[in-house]
């Protein structure tokens, strides 16, 4: 996390951390956890934890480990044999069911689902907040756990971008309605590491503040700048069905 | 040693009897003899009330007679100047002379005989129940026809026991009604009917006259109903006391007419017949009898149905009825079975939430479920209240029998992030 500062686990309970590939995710259910395609592509048995703010091995022992069941990437994702030449992250999405229930609590709880309506469409200057152990300015990677709050940005602010690598042709890149481009606002971004993990928006029908899982952290160019999330409210139809057709493994 | 007959002479006699002597006899003559005694010469001393010399004559400690004087035959045909008669067998004589016989008296001669007792006639008290034969030194009793003499040898009996009735009318009286019944007898009978019928004795009270009963209340004769373990009477006197109609509850019913010596009366007639045994009707609680009727019987079969919520449980297995038969000894069957209500039993817990420990288990009980705030919610909000229903499960009105759920809530972390803008 670029532009953010420390945070406990209980302000994001749904955080995975995703320890191999280092990632995020986002607790969704008991037995769920959506996360980026790009994060479980190649890796079906993730090792993942919740519950700690700190991602130190000592402390992750005493945090609840999760195992998964079975890895759902979502069909429209683009498989490659190289990974490291993608320019397309249309469809960056996946599910992890786990073979035990989560116990939820203070530090461990679900995050929304968007709803189909438009109010869950978040317009540009919405402000959602992320979390992760991923890269931070100073840090390649980060013990405790980072945060920090940002906006919705044009897709075409995250389409246009020019940095100052020019290696980084940002026109080859693939840009879809599948996508929400965030940041751009004073150095404040997500960045390698944090990929998966949320970008929560308060529920607009919610007095008390509510959040739903607005995007997931799926690429960008140049940390610090925009950023690129997928929409998951284009994805819930997808979500729930494949939630539906294969429960709890308890239940089979 | 009895002897039929004998002589009694005054000391010296025939000549002057001495002074100053007592001297007695013992007479004895075979039992079932009276004794003849007579006096052929009397010639004593006489005194007021025969204080100087006497012969006494004593039947145990009676005087019989007391004699002194001279006595001379009242008869030309006759010896005797006195005679005693009495019917037992045993007398005493006693002489008696005091310090003088200056007149020279020559006392007594008398003569005894053992003469026969009519003991039918010779005493107050009837030595026999009917018929008294005396022959020459004893009697004996007879009885007349159907009657049979008991080992008295004193007292007539009849034979009136044994009869056993079967059928399920009948008419049972005394011997000899409506005849004077026998008395000292013991008359048993007995009404046996199949079982699951119970003897009903009737008896019209002009059919009744029994010796009646005395001041303390004890029946002379009496008659007396037995069932098992229930006794009716004993009644006695004229008129039957008892109820007109006895309900013995039983299939066996014994008679027993006992008689005394004495008082005999006309006697007794009923008439009995067999009913079904009644069972009563019992009222339950949450049960439903059918079919409904004011009077069950032998045989009748009823079934008990248990209303809503209610089941009887035969061991392990529960049911929503049960039948019950009346049985010959007008109890129902299974009548330990009653209806009780529903036990449901301890509600299930479920993953995330608790249920509460409800007062009762029973039917129509509450309990409710929750979940653990804050982290998880009820699936359905109203699906937090379960009754025990009628048949024995937990049931919601919107979820039925299904368990709620527990699901986590999304979306509120226990704290909020602040102050990440600058």
């Amino acid at each position: 996390i670029f532009g953010g500062i420390t945070a406990k686990i209980e302000h994001f309970p749904w955080q995975v951390f995703f320890s191999n590939p280092r990632a995020g995710g986002a607790l969704i259910d008991e037995y769920w956890v959506l996360t980026a395609a790009h994060v479980v592509e190649g890796n079906q048995n993730p090792v993942m934890y919740v519950g700690s703010s700190s991602v130190q091995t000592s402390k992750l022992l005493k945090a609840q480990m999760l195992t998964a069941e079975r890895v759902f990437i979502h069909p429209g994702w683009q498989v490659l044999d190289n990974t490291d030449i993608r320019t397309n992250f249309d469809n960056d999405i996946a599910l992890v069911q786990l073979k035990e229930p989560v116990k939820m609590g203070p530090s461990v709880s679900p995050i929304c689902l968007p709803g189909s309506s438009s109010e869950y469409s978040p317009s540009v200057g919405t402000l959602g907040i992320i979390s992760g152990w991923g890269k931070s300015e100073l840090r390649d990677i980060v013990i405790k756990l980072r945060a920090a709050k940002l906006p919705v940005a044009p897709l075409a602010k995250c389409q246009e971008w020019k940095g100052k690598d020019s290696r980084v042709d940002v026109s080859s890149f693939v840009f879809t309605h599948n996508m929400i481009c965030a940041g751009g606002e004073k150095g404040v971004d997500s960045c390698q590491g944090d990929a998966g993990g949320a970008f929560a928006v308060q529920d607009p029908n919610e007095e008390d503040p509510k959040y739903y899982a607005a995007g997931l952290m799926s690429f960008g160019f140049q940390c610090g700048t925009y950023g690129i999330y997928t929409r998951v409210q284009n994805y819930v139809d997808w979500i729930r069905k494949t939630m539906q057709d294969n429960g709890s493994p308890s239940k089979d | 040693e009895p002897t039929m007959y004998g002589e009694i002479l005054s000391p010296n006699y025939p000549q002057v009897y001495p002074n100053e002597i007592e001297k007695s006899w013992d007479i004895e003559v075979p039992e079932g003899y009276g004794i003849h005694l007579y006096f052929t010469h009397l010639d004593m001393e006489l005194s007021e009330n025969c204080a100087y010399d006497s012969v006494q004559i004593m039947s145990g400690d009676v005087e019989e007679g007391k004699l002194c004087g001279q006595r001379t035959s009242k008869s030309p045909n006759s010896p005797v100047v006195e005679e005693f008669q009495v019917p037992y067998n045993k007398l005493r004589v006693i002489f008696k002379s005091d310090f003088s016989n200056e007149e020279r008296f020559t006392g007594f001669a008398a003569y005894y005989v053992a003469v026969d007792v009519n003991e039918c006639t010779d005493f107050a008290d009837a030595p026999c129940s009917h018929f008294c034969n005396n022959f020459m030194g004893g009697y004996f009793c007879s009885c007349p026809p159907e009657y049979f003499l008991h080992d008295d040898m004193r007292n007539c009996g009849v034979n009136c026991s044994g009869d056993v009735f079967t059928t399920m009318v009948g008419e049972i009286a005394s011997p000899n009604y409506p005849n004077p019944y026998p008395e000292n007898s013991r008359c048993e009978y007995q009404i046996l009917l199949e079982e699951g019928f119970q003897v009903v004795v009737t008896m019209r009270r002009e059919d009744f006259d029994v010796e009646p009963a005395d001041s303390e209340g004890n029946c002379p004769d009496s008659l007396i109903f037995v069932a098992g373990d229930q006794q009716f009477g004993p009644y006695c006197g004229s008129g039957f006391p008892g109820p007109l109609s006895i309900e013995t509850q039983s299939n066996a019913v014994g008679i027993i007419f006992q008689t005394d010596l004495t008082g005999q009366k006309k006697g007794w007639k009923l008439r009995y017949h067999g009913d079904p045994i009644p069972c009563p009707k019992e009222v339950t609680a949450n049960s439903i009898w059918e079919p409904e009727r004011a009077k069950y019987v032998y045989k009748d079969v009823v079934k008990i149905s248990c209303v809503d919520g209610f089941e009887v449980v035969e061991g392990k297995v529960g049911s929503t009825f049960f039948y019950s038969t009346c049985q010959s000894n007008g109890k129902w069957s299974h009548s330990k079975l009653k209806c009780q209500p529903v036990d449901c039993g301890a509600p299930e817990s479920i993953p995330n939430g608790k249920v509460e420990n409800p007062e009762s288990t029973l039917f129509g009980s509450v309990t409710h479920y929750t979940c653990e705030e804050k982290y998880y919610a009820m699936e359905d909000e109203r699906g937090g209240e379960y009754r025990c229903s009628a048949n024995g499960t937990w049931v919601n009105e919107v979820l039925g029998t299904e368990l709620p759920k527990c699901v986590p809530v999304c979306g509120v972390p226990s704290e909020l992030l602040k102050g990440v803008q600058r």
